[in-house]
Order: C-alpha cells, then sequence, then structure tokens
C-alpha cells in the first residue's frame, strides 16, 4: 500500500508504476492517472494528475527523470506524489495551491532510460531510441527541445552523451510533453528536476540574452533557495543556466518559457560532492524534504501572482 | 550487464578560461569514452568526468601536462554501483 511503500529506498519502473495505481486507488477524488503518450520502446508515459476540481485550471507541472541515470530525482517524485496526498486538507498552504491549481507530476519522464539503468547500464542518460547510420543508441532530451536546437551545447555526434537528436522534439518523451503542455493551455509554472550540482536555475540556457522576466524569477530562485536550505542547510546557487553551469541548447525550460509559461525552472538536486548519480539511498527522504520546501515557495508564488 | 570497474571520475578544476577550452578539447576526444557528468562549463562549477580504465591514464597525463588541477571523486565506480544494488536487494527484504 501507500503507507507501507518504502519511500527511503530507489525502485524500479514497474514498482514505481505499480505506486502510482496504489496513490490513485486510495486517493480517488484527488488523483488521476493520465496517459500522454508512449515511449520508443513502448512504454507507458504516465502523468500523476492532483485536482480538486473536474474543470480544467491553471496548473502547475513538475517532472523528475529525464536523465534515467538521476534515481534521487524519481525517487523524490515519488516523495512529492505522498506528501501531496498527505498535505492536501492539512497544510494550509498546500490546500490553498490545490484549491486554486492543480498539480502535474510526471514521476518517469524517459522509462525506457530508467530501465536500462536497472538492467544493463546504471549510468545510462538518455532515450533509448535508435540514430539511423549510427550504432550509437539513444538522445539526450534535456538537448532536444526547440529552443535554440542544434545550438552550442549539444552536440551532433549520436554516441555524444548531450547527442540532440535529429530534429527537435524527436523523441517521443520530449514530444508527447509538448503536446500535453500546448493543449492544455495554461501551465503557468514548469519545474523540471535533475541531480546532482545543487542548483537551481531558470532560463536562458542557450543564450546569454536575459529572459525578460529575469529579475522576478531570481527573486523567486533566491527565495525558494533559502527555504530548501533552511532545513539542512544544503548550499545551493541560482541563476540563469548559461551563467551559473553552461550553455546548453534545446533545453526543456527553455522551450517552456518561450511558450509563455514564465514560472520556468529547473532543479539541481543535491550530491554534497561525493557520490554523483549515485547518492546513497539514506538520503532519498533528505533530499525530497528539502526541495519540497522549495517546491512549496515557487507553488505558493505562482498562487499569489496570478498571470 | 556493463560494469564500471576501474573507472573513476574526476573533479577538473578550471582556473581560467584556456583551462575550460583544453577540458573541451578532451570532451572531443571520443576514443576516451569519457562519460561527462557535469561540464565542461564555466571557473564556478567544477566538471566531473567518468574515465574509463583504459582511458585513465591518457586523461590524467593530458591534465597535468596542461597544468589543470582534478581530483578523484569516485574512485572505483563498480563499487559503489554494488553498494547500490546490495542496498535495494536488502531493502526489499526487510519489513517496513
Amino acid at each position: 500500500s501507500v503507507e507501507t511503500f518504502n519511500y527511503a529506498s530507489y525502485h524500479t519502473l514497474d514498482e514505481i508504476y505499480n505506486f502510482m495505481d496504489l496513490l490513485v486507488a486510495a486517493n480517488p477524488n484527488l488523483v488521476s492517472k493520465i496517459q500522454i503518450g508512449n515511449s520508443y520502446e513502448g512504454r507507458p508515459l504516465y502523468v500523476l494528475k492532483f485536482s480538486t476540481r473536474g474543470t480544467k485550471r491553471p496548473a502547475i507541472w513538475i517532472d523528475t527523470g529525464i536523465h534515467s541515470r538521476e534515481w534521487v530525482t524519481q525517487a523524490s517524485g515519488v516523495w512529492f506524489a505522498k506528501k501531496i496526498v498527505d498535505s492536501y486538507g492539512k497544510d494550509p498552504s498546500l490546500t490553498s495551491i490545490l484549491d486554486n491549481l492543480d498539480i502535474f507530476l510526471e514521476i518517469v519522464t524517459n522509462p525506457d532510460g530508467f530501465a536500462f539503468t536497472h538492467t544493463k547500464n546504471r549510468m545510462w542518460r538518455k532515450t533509448r531510441s535508435i540514430n539511423s547510420g549510427s550504432a550509437c543508441i539513444g538522445v539526450d532530451p534535456n538537448r532536444n527541445w526547440d529552443a535554440g536546437f542544434g545550438g552550442s551545447g549539444a552536440s551532433s555526434n549520436p554516441c555524444s552523451e548531450t547527442y540532440r537528436g535529429p530534429y527537435a522534439n524527436s523523441e517521443r518523451e520530449v514530444k508527447a510533453i509538448v503536446d500535453f503542455v500546448k493543449s492544455h493551455g495554461n501551465i503557468k509554472t514548469f519545474i523540471s528536476i535533475h541531480s546532482y550540482s545543487q542548483l537551481l536555475l531558470y532560463p536562458y540556457g542557450y543564450t546569454k540574452t536575459r529572459a525578460p522576466d529575469y529579475q522576478e524569477l531570481n527573486n523567486i530562485a533566491k527565495a525558494a533557495v533559502a527555504a530548501l536550505s533552511s532545513l539542512y542547510d544544503t548550499q545551493y546557487r541560482y541563476g540563469s543556466i548559461i551563467t551559473t553551469i553552461y550553455q546548453a541548447s534545446g533545453g526543456t525550460i527553455d522551450w517552456t518559457y518561450n511558450q509563455g509559461i514564465k514560472y520556468s525552472f529547473t532543479f539541481e538536486l543535491r550530491d554534497r560532492g561525493r557520490y554523483g548519480f549515485l547518492l546513497p539511498a539514506n538520503q532519498i527522504i533528505p533530499t525530497a524534504e528539502e526541495t519540497w520546501l522549495a517546491l512549496m515557495a515557487i507553488m505558493e508564488y505562482t498562487r499569489d501572482h496570478p498571470y | 550487464k556493463e560494469t564500471f570497474v576501474g573507472n573513476q571520475v574526476l573533479r577538473i578544476f578550471v582556473a581560467n578560461e584556456a583551462d575550460v577550452e583544453k577540458v573541451k578539447e578532451l570532451e572531443e576526444l571520443q576514443e576516451l569514452q569519457l562519460d561527462f557528468w557535469r561540464g565542461p562549463g564555466g571557473q564556478d562549477v567544477p566538471t566531473d568526468v567518468r574515465v574509463p580504465f583504459a582511458s585513465l591514464q591518457a586523461v590524467k597525463i593530458f591534465l597535468e601536462s596542461s597544468g589543470i588541477r582534478y581530483s578523484i571523486l569516485i574512485d572505483d565506480l563498480q563499487t559503489l554501483v554494488d553498494e547500490e544494488q546490495t542496498q535495494m536487494i536488502r531493502q526489499h527484504f526487510m519489513p517496513q
């Protein structure tokens, strides 16, 4: 059950998908599961929808696990899902957020890659699509979006870990989100979660040009990082992608921002400098807990500053 | 199942733009089969790179001869992967 599920352990894709079903069954009036497409290898792409009303409302999108080897992100996504159902009706702030906005949560954004990390190659990052004319498999789904696609900070070599793909949205896992975001049309906040550099980033990654909402995004990030650090004193940096970490074209939140989703952020969760993608399982819950505080700060801002 | 025996993860600290360019050169050398976990970026964020055992000497010599500072973030990646696997199995057989 969702009560006995071990949130302090890493889980396989099947276990996470079973967890989603359990969560929906236990909270039918709050949570539903939507399939937004299929992966390259035919696995369903599921999104959990947290909503207190039937009508379409402004929404917050959160995704984890687009880079499959970043296991702490999928594990945190599971924890967030449980936290939302536990908090609704008890935590006044989360309750008021859900009374005004829907939350969409895609826990395993790259299921083919995630399954591959459990069976064949723990360090797999990309999708599992076959590249025509190359023996190398997969595309970096965080270089495959239609925002500066093909520019600096992405590779044209299919054997590279940052291979951008043959064209924007070539990856089904990316296209499914693009289609969903466009068809929904009222997503106000988009948060894409990665690991492990302890950063909270906002657009842009493909250009040094400042985002028009730079100052506001910077203020939100500052507040969110302060909330995060208040729990375990984990030190985060924040800023635009290109100035804070490195140039990256074709990135997720550059596309969402250009699509009109003003509150577009991407996280790099904790590592503390020792483990990279192999963060020990005993750090899953502390990571999720501190990240939740930052997520709440961003979601509260969204609720209080509609546009 | 791919193993990572003898693979190390190096943390590279660049001091200037010339160092960044050198690390980018390294990234272009496909025969080394390097897996850049992070970067190469700017001076504020270190670059982390997984180096297969067969490429370790070449990479370390390249960095040292270029005067670029680095440290070993993960000494043997497979050991950590094994620990993770053991922990997952143990968790599955323990009462919650």
